[in-house]
């Protein structure tokens, strides 16, 4: 899972 | 995104609103606004958003940025700036170091990121903020003793919020593979253990029908 899909909240 | 997430997103906006609609109703940021807390939340924003241009998730989440932003802005700009309620904001007890917390929060974010990135260095920074941002408001309130009800209310959305948010991360790791995200998490409960003697007071006012009141 790289680093952008991590950050999908808010 | 699960309705957890939703419902945390929607009660944070709610606890937004409700300020910002109490400002301009009343012209006043009396009785208990807390500016630093105002401006903390304004910077969390502006520094874990720094990728509304470079990463695009969903339509959802690069609108709410915008909302986040102009919303927390809007709060900052009234209490600094309207004639009114500038007047209405008691600068004596709102005394919290806020300048200490700011620097405790970039060190930190300095030495525990996900990637040692300018946009991940701020990521970081704005979730540990982010947990800590609501101390100005408390001791705002613990000082003053009273607590008027919107005031009330917009603490107790903030932490509804928070609560939300954390069974939506238990949600999230029980349904998807690779759900681990510690810096978010662990922050996350400290935010939330940070409400729960605030809301131990609410539910006393709420169950006994009186003024919420905080011990001095």
């Amino acid at each position: 899972e790289d680093a952008k899909n991590a950050h999908d909240e808010l | 995104m699960n309705i957890f997430r939703f419902a945390g997103d929607m009660t944070h906006l709610m606890s937004i609103l409700i300020l910002l609609l109490k400002i301009y109703a009343t012209k006043s940021c009396a009785v208990g606004i807390s500016l630093k807390t105002q401006e903390l939340y304004a910077l969390v924003f502006l520094t874990r958003y720094l990728d509304q241009f470079t990463d695009y998730v969903s339509l959802y989440n690069s609108v709410m940025k915008v909302v986040f932003i102009a919303s927390s802005l809007a709060i900052v700009w009234c209490m600094r700036r309207h004639p009114l309620v500038r007047k209405s904001y008691d600068k004596d007890l709102d005394t919290f170091r806020h300048q200490y917390v700011l620097l405790a929060c970039f060190v930190l974010a300095l030495l525990l990121h996900e990637i040692f990135t300018f946009q991940e260095v701020f990521w970081a920074f704005s979730i540990y903020l982010e947990a800590v941002a609501i101390l100005p408001q408390l001791v705002l309130l613990q000082r003053s003793g009273n607590v008027d009800n919107l005031t009330g209310q917009y603490v107790l959305f903030l932490g509804a919020y928070r609560g939300l948010y954390i069974i939506n991360w238990i949600y999230r790791y029980f349904t998807e593979d690779h759900f681990t995200r510690w810096i978010a998490c662990v922050s996350g409960l400290v935010q939330t253990a940070l409400y729960a003697d605030f809301f131990y007071y609410y539910y006393l006012s709420w169950k006994t029908n009186t003024k919420l009141k905080l011990p001095a």
